[in-house]
């Protein structure tokens, strides 16, 4: 389960915001342009996405807020998730807690758990969850077609990631 | 391993012919084994769906509501089988008719008792499904805020200029 | 040749900035003409949009709705310039919310006194604005059927399977 | 303006059918699949298009009815397209008429106001409206964003192709 989501500075979100999420559905509306698809980056981006192109940027620098009307631009994007696993297993940790960092000059850090740590090791931890940046449980704005358009050989992949 | 791969593809291939069952009323659907293009190269899965009435087609040819029917219920009978932590899906259902929604939403309704699901939506028929719900909203200062995580009337005021709901 | 594009361009960009200003009621777009990449590359046109509050940004960092929006406003300008014979739109406003799907429509019916709009769709204040209405079926015998021609409650029966509108 | 379109064994337009547009806005609504994109690929394909994946087809022939259940497919797709220009103009006729026809087999023939002619033709009488398959004037199901990613020089050439 995705449990709770801290942002600060990252795309639009300027201010520090938190989410709780709850089980079930969750559902999250707004007008166009007010932040949601850059909710999913977040999340994305703090799962480890390396693939600016895959957050609708050049480069990571471009995560922090670069300003607004009368609201000066940030220096660091910082988003912080909270996830447990899908089903109870003892030998998982009930939660983990990632953290990801990034300043407008580009200095880029990562915790898990609250503990400083390299990329590889979020990566490596959120996949004993099973999660990651490129799972099928992640479907992007405009992508839901995607899945039609995979080479059988993709599909396969994506069933054994699930194995 | 193939033997583990085999155990998971049967079940999710029982799954995603439930799941088109729903989605496509008096259609049929089903995922195929299938043999490498190349000499060295993997088995994989291809999907096969004919819609009531319909004969067999490629995917290409179907409409964009039909493939995004698909593609879900293919999602969705991995989450049946072995389900992620989350899923989140930002406007997926931007191409469904209002009667293929519901019924996509019964399916995530159903599956969402056993796993979490996290939806960017538009579509009033999924905002009714909410057990959670947040409404976000862009200030004139060019910052995004969160202006709710309740349900009922709280949300109204982003739900109502937002949500398509005539 | 280049005056004769010069004369529509200064048209195009002038319509271009109108229908931002209905479009993204607080912000400012314009059309610029750049200069070419290469030695020998031709001129271009690059499209600048800042919605209200918000700075200047590459479009591909804007939202989904943003850039249905701005793509329509280049298509609108260039129909409020020199109009085609008709336009035909499938399913353009899949992106938008339920307020910028009515300004968008404000536009075409501004527009379509003067010129002829063939527009595909799932939403109901679409349907609303049409002058002439085509419902399209599926036969269980897989071919599609026009159920009807008319306004009015001949076309309730598939609008309220397929139109969203609640 | 487009007047009329009669189609008869395009895709799954099995049966003869016309549709007369009227001025102002004109909507077309039916559930996933009924065919409304088909309709669209009917009119741009009567207007010359010879990319068959602009049409969701690796070929022509696809574009002939193939069948239902219990009902048989057909042996020729034929779209007729009746189209008036933008703005009256004493230099232009006031009406064209454009015709194509495929067969099973792959035989395609074209016709310009009841009268055989080339495909060549049916490209430049139309070209004279400023209709054509390639122009802005029609947004694809999936294509609506395509301005936002053109190139400058791209977009500098649809307003050239308006003058
Ligand atoms: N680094 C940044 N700093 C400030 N604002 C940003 C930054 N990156 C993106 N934005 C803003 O975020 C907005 C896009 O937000 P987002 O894509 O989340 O919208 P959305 O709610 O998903 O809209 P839609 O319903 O149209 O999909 C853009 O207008 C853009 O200006
Ligand atoms: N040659 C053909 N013969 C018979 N049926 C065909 C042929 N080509 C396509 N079809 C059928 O047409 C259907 C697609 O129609 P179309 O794309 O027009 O739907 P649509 O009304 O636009 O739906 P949506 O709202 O999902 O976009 C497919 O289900 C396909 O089976
Ligand atoms: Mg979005
Ligand atoms: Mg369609």
């Amino acid at each position: 389960m995705l449990r709770r989501l801290d942002l600060r500075g990252f795309k639009s979100f300027a201010s520090p915001i938190s989410l709780d999420f709850g089980p079930g559905v969750n559902v999250i509306v707004g007008p166009n342009g007010s932040g949601k698809s850059n909710l999913a980056e977040a999340i994305v981006w703090s799962m480890g996405e390396q693939r600016a192109n895959k957050l609708r940027a050049a480069g990571m620098t471009e995560m922090v807020f670069s300003g607004g009307d009368g609201r000066p631009a940030a220096g660091v994007a910082e988003v912080r998730m909270t996830v447990s696993p899908a089903i109870d297993d003892p030998g998982l940790p009930t939660e983990i807690e990632v953290a990801r960092r990034v300043t407008r000059t580009g200095e880029a850090t990562y915790q898990l758990n609250g503990t400083s740590c390299r990329l590889l090791d979020v990566h490596e931890s959120l996949g004993t969850f099973g999660l990651g940046p490129d799972a099928l449980a992640v479907i992007r704005q405009g992508q839901v077609e995607a899945v039609c358009t995979a080479r059988p050989a993709d599909l396969r992949a994506v069933v054994e990631e699930a194995a | 391993v193939t033997d583990g791969f085999q155990q998971i593809f049967t079940v999710v291939q029982e799954r995603f012919t439930d799941a088109i069952e729903v989605l496509f009323p008096g259609g049929a659907g089903r995922l195929v084994a299938v043999e490498p293009e190349d000499e060295d190269g993997e088995m994989g899965i291809e999907i096969s769906v004919v819609p009531a009435g319909k004969r067999a087609r490629p995917l290409a040819m179907m409409s964009g509501g039909e493939r995004s029917l698909i593609a879900l219920a293919f999602c969705l009978a991995i989450a049946m089988t072995r389900p992620a932590p989350f899923y989140l899906l930002d406007e997926v259902e931007a191409a469904l008719d209002d009667t293929n929604l519901r019924r996509f939403l019964t399916l995530v309704r159903r599956l969402s008792k056993e796993t979490q699901f996290v939806m960017i939506t538009h579509q009033q028929p999924t905002v009714e499904i909410a057990d959670t719900l947040f409404g976000v909203t862009m200030g004139s200062d060019g910052a995004s805020q969160i202006v709710s995580r309740r349900l009922g009337d709280s949300i109204e005021g982003v739900a109502r200029t937002t949500v398509r709901r005539q």
